[in-house]
């Protein structure tokens, strides 16, 4: 049968970095046809298709749709695979080969992390599972 | 491909969102 696309609204301006991402403007509709655990969700809407960022989406369906996973505070074990230099305050530095804590999956790209006693965020997409082959 | 995501981590949310969230 059809496949039902979810629907969802943009909540800001996002102007496309590449060819292969979407610009939308606040209030657009859209369909979402992939979600990437990065946070770039695959989206088609007005005739056009390509990614944007989900932090960007809201489901029109209802806030009470949960998808979001449940914090874990002992946290699961994460490798860097990409170096990153935080640029907002509540974000963390890491280096390639660091090993991290992860608490809280967000559907966003932006996981809840934990090194050294210390929480910040820190982009899911540089982050693989230890023991994981590449 | 067109159906690879990009290759850089995807922006924070807008502030709204942030506020929504705290």
């Amino acid at each position: 049968g059809p496949v039902l696309l979810q629907t969802y609204r943009s909540i800001g301006d996002y102007q496309k970095n590449s060819k292969y991402e979407l610009s939308v403007g606040t209030g657009d509709i859209l369909e979402v046809v992939e979600k990437s655990e990065n946070g770039w969700w695959f989206c088609q809407g007005d005739g056009k298709r390509g990614w944007l960022p989900a932090a960007y989406l809201e489901p029109m369906d209802g806030p009470d749709e949960i998808e979001e996973q449940e914090p874990n505070y002992e946290g699961e074990v994460y490798t860097v695979v990409k170096g990153y230099e935080s640029v907002q305050e509540d974000e963390l530095s890491l280096g390639e080969g660091d090993t991290v804590e992860v608490i809280h999956k967000l559907l966003d790209g932006w996981w809840v992390i934990r090194r050294d006693e210390v929480t910040g965020y820190f982009p899911s997409m540089y982050l693989q599972k230890a023991g994981a082959k590449p | 491909s067109i159906h690879q995501p990009p290759m850089n981590p995807p922006p924070r949310p807008p502030a709204e969102q942030r506020r929504k969230q705290a």
